[in-house]
């Protein structure tokens, strides 16, 4: 464990909570992608599946534990508690063109042709864009809440986290893993454009709003 | 195939 991945963890860990919080606290989904969340539950099920067989710390196991629990939970809230304000219009991103090239290229390149290693590298690839309906609906709203501009913020710099401590791990461990490395810059550039909109806009205390 | 290795991150 380097501080990289552990500030990385914490950040991916507070993006969770603000979206439980914030869905929970004003009883609203409003402007949040369901469709991503779906994806995200998705990602930690089939990266966690060795949860209950391959004990690797009690951090890891209690983090992989909260992860998934939290993101059923933020996916029951919005298609299920709070519906009513779910706003399905703006959230109509075509996930099949992100589930079905992921799901091939996983069989095509991948570490080890198993299908605990594939769904893994399935997890990877999905993770690097399952943030896309959420940044597509927030460009169609033209605009989006300041609760939710921190979620993304906070997810956004997770990975990017992550890229830092796969700096770390290579320099100092000899480990590096190409195929989590090269989705998770994919996954990085994708916020790009936000974490500009977000540091010239959220931080003077201004709404986050896209040029429509 | 790269080689597997332990999926010790989250």
């Amino acid at each position: 464990m380097n501080i990289f991945r552990f500030l990385g963890d914490i950040s991916h860990l507070s993006a969770i909570i603000i979206l439980l919080l914030k869905i929970w606290k004003s009883r609203s989904c409003a402007g949040i992608s369901g469709k991503s969340q779906l994806l995200f539950a998705i990602v930690f099920t089939t990266r966690y599946l060795d949860l209950f067989t391959n004990f690797i710390s009690f951090y890891n196991t209690s983090m992989k534990v909260v992860y998934v629990a939290s993101s059923y939970a933020t996916v029951w809230m919005i298609y299920s508690k709070f519906k009513a304000t779910y706003d399905g219009n703006h959230d109509t991103f075509r996930v099949e063109f992100l589930i079905v090239p992921t799901a091939i290229l996983s069989f095509l390149v991948n570490h080890d042709f198993t299908p605990l290693e594939i769904l893994w590298t399935f997890s990877i690839y999905l993770e690097s864009v399952a943030i896309l309906p959420q940044l597509f609906m927030v460009s169609k709203t033209g605009e989006a809440e300041t609760i939710t501009s921190h979620y993304l913020f906070a997810l956004g710099i997770y990975r990017t986290l992550y890229l830092f401590n796969w700096i770390w791990r290579y320099q100092f461990e000899e480990f590096f893993d190409l195929i989590a490395i090269v989705a998770g810059l994919v996954q990085t550039v994708l916020y790009c454009d936000f974490f500009y909109l977000y540091i010239t806009k959220v931080l003077k205390g201004k709404k986050l709003s896209l040029p429509a | 195939e790269m080689e597997a290795y332990s999926k010790d991150e989250l």
